[in-house]
C-alpha cells in the first residue's frame, strides 16, 4: 500500500497571468513546504492524521495562505480561525470556531478529538481549552498582514455590508 | 483556506482544514470548514475530504460527506463524486474546490474558480499547481 498526500491552499479569483510573480512563487513554495512536512512523516510509515495536520501547520504559519498567520481580517479588523481534523479510521473528529488566539489552530481542533469529549468548541471557549491544554497562546496582531489590512479597506470602502463572496482574498 | 487530505501506508485516511474565513465577516460567521460534514470529513469506508470556497454554500450541500456517501452508498468513482458535488455546488451559486483521497490510493480534485492553490504528493514526488 502506497501513501499519498494532497493538500490545497484555498481557491478563488486568480486568474492565469493576473497573480504578481513573487505572490505566484511563495504560494508554490508554501505548498511544497507542507507537502514536504506531511511527506516527512508518510513515507517512513505514519499515520494520515499526524500527516495532515504537520502539513496544515505549515500553511498555518505560512502568510500567503488564509489561516492561521495571514488570515483575512473581519469587518472590525481581528482576526476568527476556524479548523476541523478528522480520522478515518473511526470518524472520531475535532474542531474549533472563532478562535482569537491560538497560533495553531489545527492541532487546537485535533486537541478537542483527542483530548476531550466534544467535537466542536467556539469562540472564548476554544482559546480557554487550547491554553489548558497546553497550546501557544499569541496577540491577535500576530496574524494580521499588511495586505490582508489593505484587502479589508478595499472592501469595506465599498459598503458596510461587503463580503468577498466571490473569494477574491479568502 | 487551506487543506489537506492523506491516505497512510496501513490505507486509513485523515482530513484537515483550517481558515481565517471570509473577508469583512461579522457577527461571528462561521463557514464549512469547522464543520464536519460540509468542509472536513474522513471516512476509512470512503475517503478524506477538504473543502475550500463560499462556506455558506458547502454547508448546504453537506458538500464533503455528500462526497463521501456517493462514494460509499452510490458506488461512484472518486472523481466522478467530486465532481457531482462541485456541480451541486455551482447550481447552488457557490464556488470552491474540493480536494480528497480514498484508502486505496486514489485521488480527486477539482474547483469551479479560475485558479485553486494545491499540491500533491507520494512515493513517486511532489508537484504542485496553481491553474489548470
Amino acid at each position: 500500500m502506497s501513501w499519498k498526500l494532497v493538500i490545497h491552499g484555498g481557491s478563488g479569483a486568480m486568474r492565469p497571468g493576473k497573480l504578481p510573480p513573487e505572490q505566484d512563487e511563495a504560494g508554490r513554495a508554501g505548498l511544497a513546504a507542507a507537502l514536504e512536512a506531511g511527506e516527512r512523516i508518510l513515507a517512513p510509515g505514519g499515520s494520515a492524521l499526524d500527516a495532515v495536520e504537520a502539513a496544515a501547520r505549515v500553511l498555518e504559519e505560512d502568510p500567503c495562505f488564509n489561516a492561521g498567520r495571514g488570515s483575512v481580517l473581519a469587518h472590525d479588523g481581528h482576526v476568527e480561525l476556524d479548523a476541523a481534523i478528522m480520522d478515518g479510521r473511526d470518524r472520531r473528529c475535532g474542531a474549533v470556531a472563532g478562535m482569537r488566539s491560538t497560533r495553531a489552530p489545527i492541532s487546537a481542533a485535533r486537541a478537542v478529538m483527542e483530548l476531550s469529549q466534544h467535537v466542536l468548541m467556539s469562540y472564548e471557549g476554544a482559546d480557554d481549552y487550547a491554553r489548558e491544554v497546553g497550546l501557544e497562546q499569541v496577540a491577535n496582531r500576530w496574524f494580521q498582514t499588511p495586505e490582508r489590512r489593505r484587502q479589508l479597506d478595499e472592501l469595506l470602502a465599498k459598503g458596510s455590508d461587503a463580503f468577498d463572496t466571490d473569494i477574491k482574498y479568502g | 483556506t487551506i487543506g489537506a487530505v492523506a491516505v497512510d501506508a496501513k490505507g486509513h485516511v485523515a482530513a484537515a482544514t483550517s481558515t481565517g474565513g471570509l473577508t469583512a465577516k461579522r457577527w461571528g460567521r462561521i463557514g464549512d470548514s469547522p464543520l464536519i460534514g460540509a468542509g472536513t470529513y474522513a471516512d476509512d469506508r470512503a475517503a478524506a475530504v477538504s473543502a475550500t470556497g463560499l462556506g455558506e454554500i458547502f454547508i448546504r450541500a453537506a458538500a464533503a460527506h455528500e462526497l463521501c456517501a456517493r462514494v460509499r452508498l452510490g458506488g461512484a468513482g472518486l472523481q466522478a463524486a467530486l465532481d457531482a458535488v462541485l456541480a451541486d455546488i455551482k447550481q447552488l451559486g457557490g464556488n470552491g474546490g474540493l480536494i480528497a483521497v480514498s484508502p486505496s490510493g486514489e485521488t480527486a480534485l477539482g474547483f469551479t474558480t479560475p485558479g485553486m492553490y494545491r499540491g500533491i504528493a507520494s512515493a513517486d514526488g511532489r508537484k504542485v499547481a496553481i491553474y489548470d
